[in-house]
């Protein structure tokens, strides 16, 4: 399976509703310092549902929606493709659109996350991303600072990480 | 629970010799502190960077310290494959011998998976297939260019992307 | 002791206000999480870096944290002055602009003190006054150039100095 | 006062004598991954005994010494020019030399500062440093990681910092 597109509208710092297509193999992002690099890679935690607020440096879900947008909501949506197994085992290739929103309302938040357009739970997404052959724990992605904080933990914490591997 | 945990533990540990190698042109190593009852001990990262003595990751300088941590990763990452994988500033510490290496061990691994890197290295950004610039436009927010010309949908509501 | 605190406080909340915004253009402020007891709480740093909203450290990108620790770090040291000050790669994060203003930063506290920095960045290195270079060679271990060559002193067993 | 000078010799991956003048302002170091660039401040913490040999990245002070050379001691000399106030309190134009010692025995380490040649405690050398305006804290002095634990740390513990220079 291959990421197809990210599509980030009215979250965190894209006000503007915005598709970012991503091609096979190597892709790089650049800009400078408080551009909004790191964003897209919390919006690609949180269309998955692999972390937690903080882990994408928000207090709260709410936080994660445009202060300057003038929508209550932030979607992210996911275009995956790749070769499916369908019920009779036959692999057929297909393209899978995940979203997630989330909306401040006055009783709290609300969020809900899509496939295809249908409302499903955080659990059934998460069986269709195993299918897919793609981690639900995270582990594929480096966060800023990770590496240095790797190099700064000690033994017990390191080996920690290898028992989340077993 | 402690038989997958060293069969685990085996199988980083021989991808761990392979990547370090590739990016230190050195010897690495993984040794547990307690290897009859690994949960009682830490997990030891040893390494000799080329021209050097065998040193714990603690001993090594900032550089070093990056580059042996990236040879871990790619290790967890070749025993648990995964079809995307995302990088964030992880270069910061290294120089520009070192972030050439590393982008060239991304580059040969992405013939097999996606790789999504955020650098500020020109070194890392040249090797790359694909560059997404973004920028912060005063009261727009975020403007993402440098994506494909052909895979703008003029009929999303994003004038910005590729324009 | 508290009123050591509160005053010594006082003068590095000022002395960062102006460092911020030398350093990012924006606004910056130091705030006790407990004004009346100081030691029952920390310290909390906000800024509005130029043309965004007020936010605390923590949400902050990463870049715009070192910019802001950076600020704290020569508040700290307008208040706590020295004769000499030594920066060690503290320029990690920073991308090409942040860097420049950094090294302006240091270049014009240089003029009444010595700051020895240690860096990676080309435009760091391109605002100091003298750089000096540090190489392994191997079979014989760290190497310095790019020292003044009238300060090379023949009498000392150091011949790769400045050769 | 200011720093005119500092020679390292046979310490960490310095095996050879090596003596580094520094000018008046704003001076740079650069060099690639693990050439010794870290080490040089290094040395002035340790000829200034102000850090843990942990602080400089060695289990013992006998880690010091450089493992491919031939002494089994390591020297680092600060020389140091400046103002000094004599004792009818006039000032004079003066240099002066701190050096620190550290040798391998058979017994343990052995370790020795002195002052122009002179052995002094450390407490003399930081009465000196104070009297020259030199902190004996560290506090000037900007470690590698330094900046990234300070936007790392907690409320509390970035509190504590003040707390020091209080
Ligand atoms: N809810 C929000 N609404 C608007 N802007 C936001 C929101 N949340 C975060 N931001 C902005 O996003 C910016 C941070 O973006 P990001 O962390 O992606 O930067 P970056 O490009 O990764 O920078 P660096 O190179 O420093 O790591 C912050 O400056 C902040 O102002
Ligand atoms: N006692 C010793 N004898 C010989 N070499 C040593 C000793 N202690 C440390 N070293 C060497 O010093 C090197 C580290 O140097 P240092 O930390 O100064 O590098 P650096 O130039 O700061 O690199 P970076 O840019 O990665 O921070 C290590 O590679 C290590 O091999
Ligand atoms: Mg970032
Ligand atoms: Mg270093």
């Amino acid at each position: 399976v291959r990421v197809e597109a990210l599509t980030l509208d009215n979250f965190k710092s894209f006000a503007k509703k915005t598709r970012i297509p991503i091609r096979d193999g190597f892709t790089t992002v650049s800009g400078p310092n408080g551009s909004g690099k790191s964003n897209i890679i919390d919006a690609i935690q949180f269309v998955l549902g692999i972390a937690t607020s903080k882990g994408m440096r928000a207090e709260r879900l709410t936080d994660l929606i445009c202060i300057e947008g003038t929508k209550p909501s932030a979607r992210v949506t996911l275009e995956l493709a790749g070769a499916f197994e369908d019920a009779d085992g036959r692999r057929t290739h297909k393209k899978v659109e995940v979203t997630r929103v989330v909306r401040r309302q006055k009783s709290g938040a609300q969020a809900h996350y899509e496939v295809d357009g249908t409302p499903v739970r955080l659990t059934d997404l998460h069986d269709l991303m195993r299918d897919l052959g793609f981690p639900t724990s995270g582990q594929n992605i480096v966060l800023q600072g990770d590496v240095i904080r790797l190099t700064s933990m000690g033994g017990v914490a390191r080996r920690q990480v290898l028992d989340e591997l077993a | 629970k402690r038989t997958a945990f060293l069969d685990a533990f085996a199988r980083v540990s021989k991808a761990f010799a392979g990547s370090f190698a590739e990016l230190a042109r050195g010897e690495g190593r993984l040794r547990l502190e307690n290897p009859d009852d690994p949960f009682a001990g830490g997990l030891i990262i040893e390494a000799r960077p080329r021209g050097k003595k065998l040193a714990r990751l603690e001993a090594m300088s900032g550089g070093e310290k990056s580059l042996t941590a990236l040879a871990f990763i790619f290790a967890l990452q070749e025993v648990n494959p995964a079809p995307f994988f995302v990088f964030d500033e992880v270069d910061q510490s290294l120089d520009g011998v070192n972030t050439d290496t590393l982008a060239s061990a991304i580059k040969s691994r992405a013939d097999s998976r996606q790789y999504l890197v955020i650098s500020h290295h020109r070194v890392m950004l040249e090797k790359s297939r694909q560059t997404i610039g973004v920028t912060m436009r005063k009261g727009w927010g975020t403007v993402v260019t440098g994506v494909p010309m052909e895979e703008t949908e003029p009929a999303q509501a994003a004038p910005e992307v590729g324009a």
